[in-house]
């Protein structure tokens, strides 16, 4: 007999961080923006999958949905791929009035992510 | 002069029909655009002439801010400006914005006060309402007398008093708290005003009430910035009238004396002599910095820098 391969899924991947590089210029703000050109500002992306990773920082809730979601899907989807640590970034800039300005803005590149 | 650029504007347009709401695209867009301004603290996108020069001070602060100690020059980041770095850790750590101001050329002088004092006027009316100020600081620079490196110490030692102008003599007419531009009504008026006041009175009354905020023995064979606090006086300018400060230089003991070399030497006034003045004028022309919090959870504590 022919041993049948056994054929496999594409894995999807799995909750995590994704590289983004966000470059002023991009959105043609370099003429405002002096420092920094552009920064890591990172998303997540990926599946919430069974069994949830230690590393996917589930929440309590996270498990809850899954446990439903596992009972009957069209209840409620599975959890979501979220940021759950965030940091600031700080920007020397041009304001409005032609002042220039050094001003940290926080919640601006993604630390971690997680399933909630 | 849109946040969003043109391409962007278009594609949000289009998810935003797909969603189907009462509400028309553009509005949602215009809607979004005006949340990204106020993530930002602005009012409306900045347009700034392309070759406006951004201060070495603050691009030093960054760098300072970023934990970037690395010296030498660089295309973005120059070297360290000596004299200068962030402030201390105890008010850092309690700001998360740095403005900075040039004062106003056409107020340098004041009727009424020899020709070495130079006022310093700062509009900061355009400090956002909803941020705290929590310090400022005057900055004056001033680079090293080359022929004074040989002097003896006492003929080294210059002294740089700072006063507050509390009042003019005639408050209202010369009041500018509101200088965006002297009308020529204004000019009219204090051109008369100071007509009758040669007419009438004396040099003494035709002085402003000065109140001196900071005095420092300096010495003009080294290369430094100054730094002022400026904290109290700035506070005050927030509720009530601006009139400025005033920057005398004298010798150090001979009081009524201006030093020599003022205008080389500690940078309160454009040098018509040096050609590359106009350029190195914005550098090393007076600032002040003002630190403010706006409420967010953040800092303008140095930055270690992380290893990935």
């Amino acid at each position: 007999k022919a041993h049948r391969k056994k054929e496999r899924k594409p894995r999807r991947k799995s909750c995590q961080r994704q590289d983004l590089y966000v470059d002023f210029s991009d959105v043609n703000w370099d003429d405002w923006i002096v420092a920094p050109h552009g920064y890591h500002a990172f998303y997540c992306n990926g599946e919430c999958p069974f069994p949830l990773a230690e590393y996917m920082n589930a929440t309590n809730h996270a498990i809850v949905q899954t446990l439903v979601n596992s009972v009957d899907p069209s209840l409620t989807p599975k959890p979501c791929c979220v940021p759950t640590e965030l940091s600031p970034i700080a920007m020397l800039y041009v304001d409005e009035c032609e002042l220039v300005v050094l001003k940290t803005y926080q919640q601006m590149a993604v630390e971690g992510c997680g399933c909630r | 002069s849109a946040m969003i650029p043109e391409i962007g504007r278009n594609n949000l347009i289009e998810q935003a029909a797909k969603y189907g709401t009462n509400t028309r695209e553009d509005e949602i867009v215009n809607e979004f655009e005006k949340k990204l301004l106020n993530m930002f603290g602005l009012t409306r996108r900045p347009t700034p002439n392309e070759d406006m020069p951004i201060p070495r001070i603050m691009q030093h602060l960054y760098k300072a801010h970023m934990g970037d100690t690395s010296d030498g020059p660089h295309d973005l980041y120059p070297g360290w400006e000596p004299g200068f770095d962030l402030p201390s850790d105890d008010i850092a750590s309690t700001v998360n914005t740095a403005r900075s101001f040039h004062h106003k050329d056409e107020f340098e002088r004041i009727e009424g006060l020899p020709d070495h004092h130079i006022r310093l006027l700062f509009n900061i009316s355009t400090l956002p309402p909803n941020e705290n100020l929590k310090y400022a600081e005057l900055l004056l620079h001033r680079e090293e007398i080359k022929q004074h490196v040989s002097l003896p110490d006492e003929d080294r030692m210059q002294r740089i008093n700072i006063y507050e102008v509390i009042k003019f003599p005639d408050d209202d007419v010369t009041d500018t708290s509101s200088f965006d531009d002297v009308t020529e009504e204004q000019n009219r008026i204090l051109e008369i005003v100071n007509k009758r006041r040669n007419k009438f009175g004396s040099q003494k009354m035709r002085e402003p009430i000065t109140r001196l905020v900071a005095t420092r023995l300096v010495d003009t064979s080294n290369t430094t910035w100054e730094r002022f606090d400026v904290s109290a006086e700035t506070q005050k300018w927030l509720k009530d009238k601006n009139h400025g400060l005033v920057v005398e230089i004298v010798r150090d003991g001979d009081e009524s004396t201006p030093a020599p070399d003022v205008t080389s030497h500690v940078r309160l006034r454009r040098d018509v002599r040096n050609e590359n003045e106009p350029r190195e004028w914005h550098h090393k022309r007076p600032l002040l910095l003002t630190y403010t919090h706006d409420g967010k959870e953040t800092n303008l504590s140095r930055r270690s820098r992380k290893k990935r």
